[in-house]
């Protein structure tokens, strides 16, 4: 495993995003995943309609509150093609569900993988360079206050309730730490990101994480 | 806002204030968290929570790491 890994690096993360007050955070997760692995595979980045999947996956409450894997599960049997963010714009509120022809561009997945993976987040940290981006769940109550730095403590795991997307480690320094893409805009955190500490599950950021294909 | 919506706005800035101490009280490096005033500060814990934190919990089996020359395509 490399010291340093960032997928933003090899420019496969799109823009940081801002959710507004719409809860679906869980959906701009799962969206930023398949961006990115679809940036991965054909070499474009994409944006794609975070407004689908809150309208679509019926599974889930738009902007009530939703989950990545309820999500994911939806996408993967639906097979349904994700359109541009241009297309299907966000409206920061649920609305109706727009269908699409099969001859417009869209992005379907093929599969995703989600583990639990508190006490080895050495192997997320292999499964993110292997796989890409990680949609992960954290408990981010103590986030409304935060402005920069290393999250080491006042986090505890257990309480899930918001959703992120891992996009890569950075161990070079005294205390190694996730590089974390927020959905609250780019004035919040470091430039709309957060640094969550690797290793005591912090957050519980280890504990939903998955990985989608496409 | 009238009046009372700037009082509640006050009082959730003060409450935050103080939360903000708390929070900073374990910065004992500069590579610590950090924590302030921000675009979420007017917003009472609950506020915030019942706005931002909507994600539902969904309890996942535990990865099992899959010994070298055994993985599955």
């Amino acid at each position: 495993l490399p010291k340093k890994f960032d997928w933003r690096d090899k420019k496969v993360i799109a823009e940081v995003r801002n959710q507004q007050t719409c809860g679906g955070c869980w959906a701009f997760s799962v969206v930023g995943g398949i961006e990115s692995a679809y940036a991965i595979k054909r070499n474009n980045l994409e944006e794609l309609s975070v407004q689908q999947v809150i309208d679509c996956s019926y599974n889930n409450y738009g902007c009530s509150g939703g989950s990545t894997i309820s999500a994911l599960s939806w996408l993967n049997q639906t097979k349904v093609k994700l359109v541009r963010d241009s297309e299907y714009t966000f409206k920061a509120q649920t609305g109706l569900c727009h269908y699409f022809g099969q001859s417009d561009f869209g992005v379907s997945i093929t599969g995703f993988a989600a583990y639990d993976f508190s006490g080895q987040e050495e192997e997320m940290m292999r499964m993110l360079v292997n796989w890409g981006p990680l949609a992960v769940t954290v408990d981010a109550v103590s986030w409304q206050d935060y402005l920069g730095g290393i999250i080491q403590y006042h986090c505890s795991s257990g309480r899930a309730n918001h959703a992120v997307l891992i996009t890569g480690f950075d161990r070079t320094g005294s205390i190694p730490y996730w590089i974390v893409q927020n959905s609250w805009g780019r004035t919040w955190g470091i430039d709309g990101y957060v640094r969550v500490k690797i290793g005591s599950n912090v957050c519980g950021i280890a504990d939903t994480v998955s990985s989608v294909f496409v | 806002g009238g009046g009372r919506e700037r009082e509640t706005v006050a009082a959730a800035l003060r409450e935050s204030a103080k939360r903000v101490r708390f929070l900073n009280s374990s910065s004992n490096d500069n590579t610590s968290a950090f924590y302030g005033i921000n675009q979420f500060s007017h917003l009472f814990p609950e506020e915030f929570k019942a706005i931002y934190l909507r994600s539902i919990p969904h309890k996942l089996p535990r990865y099992i790491k899959v010994p070298k020359g055994k993985e599955k395509p």
